[in-house]
């Protein structure tokens, strides 16, 4: 048996929102302290990985372990059934074939309920070590978001430079080229922060309509975290206030 | 010309 309810169901539904435009069909694993994804987009350039944690739930039970094969696509179309202020709970049986998700709200005393069928996914669970990133960098989400995105105009790849005085944003294009710099800035406004944690430089290329589908999570954390090491894939992480963490990784482009 | 790396050559298959 598992149910799990959420009061601020509006978290779930963005997280919905998050990645679906990047995965389709995903196993969510119940364990009895917490709920979490991991799958890989199609052409295997991106994985993303989510952990929530029971105790950000207002009532959680999960007697075992279970695995509930979804399909994102269908549950991104239940979750507009919802209304932003409602509350979610997810509920499952031993052995189940759906899911069932019921939405209420406690002031207008509506009520929806889903059951959501479940599918048999035959994914690869893949193991992600333990990385000391040597870039670190925390970043006003919105920010990342609109760097992204008007860099995409002008370019499908962004070189991203890390040192200790600044992270740099560069492309190159038809159109030319040129580069967006952000240096250590721990201002008294925290939102226009941004915190450099650099032991070691690192240069690597990605492909920004990547990064693009990752910052629909911009809505989920003021903060964006990303994490770098050479030669390893970018982690593009969202914590979620008392609940847990959204995490992208994404592989780099090599120059051939 | 850039390549672009698959990503599971960085993670272990469980």
């Amino acid at each position: 048996m598992f149910e799990a309810k959420l009061t601020e169901g509006l978290i779930l539904k963005k997280i919905v929102e998050s990645i679906k435009d990047i995965v389709t069909d995903v196993n969510i694993d119940i364990s009895p302290s917490g709920i979490s994804l991991q799958a890989m987009d199609s052409s295997h350039v991106a994985l993303v990985s989510l952990n929530l944690s029971m105790d950000g739930f207002e009532h959680y039970r999960a007697d075992t372990n279970m695995v509930l094969g979804v399909s994102i696509a269908n549950l991104a179309k239940v979750m507009k059934l919802a209304d932003n202020n409602d509350q979610i709970t997810l509920q499952a049986d031993q052995e189940a074939t759906h899911l069932k998700i019921i939405f209420e709200n406690p002031k207008t005393e509506r009520t929806t309920e889903f059951n959501l069928n479940l599918i048999t996914i035959d994914s690869e669970h893949l193991a992600i070590p333990e990385t000391e990133y040597s870039s670190v960098v925390t970043i006003n989400s919105g920010e990342f978001s609109k760097i992204c995105k008007e860099l995409f105009s002008l370019s499908e790849t962004v070189q991203i430079t890390t040192n200790t005085d600044y992270v740099q944003f560069s492309v190159e294009g038809e159109v030319g080229s040129g580069q967006v710099r952000l240096g250590h800035n721990d201002s008294e406004k925290k939102e226009d922060q941004t915190i450099l944690e650099v032991s070691e430089s690192v240069q690597q290329q990605f492909a920004i309509r990547y990064l693009n589908m990752f910052n629909k999570a911009s809505t989920l954390s003021s903060f964006t975290r990303l994490c770098l090491h050479q030669e390893q894939p970018l982690v593009v992480e969202f914590k979620i206030d008392n609940l847990g963490v959204l995490k992208y990784f994404l592989a780099p482009k090599i120059s051939d | 010309l850039i390549g672009q790396q698959d990503i599971k050559n960085f993670f272990l298959k469980k």
